[in-house]
């Protein structure tokens, strides 16, 4: 099964 | 001191029920270019960026940059107060800690305003890069409304595979198995009907209805969304305001572990 995932895996903290 | 107004308050309030059950709380920062507000669910897997320009305002004034925190469902609350037609102007000192809404009826008799506190919001802002999509789909955004919440029936999860042929929603569960598949139109009068797909390659992606459904919160604001999509990034969900900016929603994509 798919796991969500964090959108913080994605783009980082400006 | 900070004014902005809009001759109806209806995009408004459009606004604020397009972002108050995704959002607790939010930020807008004010400056001279307009209103931005950039904030995340609290799970993290969503992200509301909300762009208003200011010359889509029809009188803004921002002599010094500002941030204003703002309870969401408090403004929806007050924003409830303003008939569709109410000329709205949102006021606020520099370093207030208050904000205030004004309201005027059309026919000047009535003239209402409501003060609520700002919040000292020290929330996480993402640096989101320009991205040049795989998959870009223009659609209209009834239809991308109508198909989250026909599919958020049959799983918690929605596969979304864009190919050049065009645009299919797939979910399965206990219930069965459900597939929506949308052509790219070619030859369409109303331009806002059409159904667009702009394909570079291919892409399969995996993404939870809740949020889906709760994006699509903002079709009242636009006759169509556009869905921009890459393999293994979030999804950019977004909604043109008219001659005023856009909300876009990202959506981090579920991944097979």
């Amino acid at each position: 099964t798919p796991v969500q995932n964090d959108l913080r895996e994605f783009y980082c903290l400006a | 001191m900070f004014e902005a107004r809009l001759n109806n308050a209806t995009t408004l309030k459009k606004i604020l029920d397009a972002i108050k059950d995704l959002l607790n709380e939010g930020t807008f920062d004010c400056s001279d270019s307009g209103i931005q507000l950039q904030a995340m669910d609290n799970s993290h897997v969503s992200l509301v960026s909300l762009t208003l320009r200011s010359d889509g305002f029809d009188k803004f004034r921002c002599d010094r940059n500002l941030s204003m925190g703002m309870n969401l469902g408090s403004m929806a609350k007050i924003l409830k107060c303003a008939n569709n037609d109410d000329t709205v102007t949102i006021k606020a000192q520099d370093n207030a800690d208050t904000v205030t809404f004004m309201f005027e009826s059309q026919n000047q008799e009535k003239v209402s305003d409501y003060e609520m506190k700002l919040m000292n919001l020290d929330q996480e802002h993402l640096g989101i890069p320009e991205t040049d999509y795989s998959c870009v789909v223009r659609m209209p955004a009834m239809e991308f409304a109508r198909i989250c919440r026909d599919l958020a029936q049959f799983s918690e999860s929605v596969v979304i595979c864009c190919t050049k042929e065009g645009v299919k929603f797939s979910a399965s569960g206990d219930v069965g198995s459900a597939n929506v598949k949308l052509a790219q139109t070619f030859n369409v009068d109303k331009e806002e009907e059409a159904i667009v797909i702009e394909m570079q390659e291919p892409v399969v992606l995996t993404f939870a209805c809740r949020y889906l459904n709760a994006f699509t919160k903002a079709t009242p604001l636009s006759n169509q969304v556009q869905l921009s999509m890459s393999a293994d990034v979030p999804l950019v969900v977004e909604y043109r305001i008219a001659e005023l900016g856009h909300i876009r929603y990202y959506l981090a994509p579920k991944i097979e572990d």
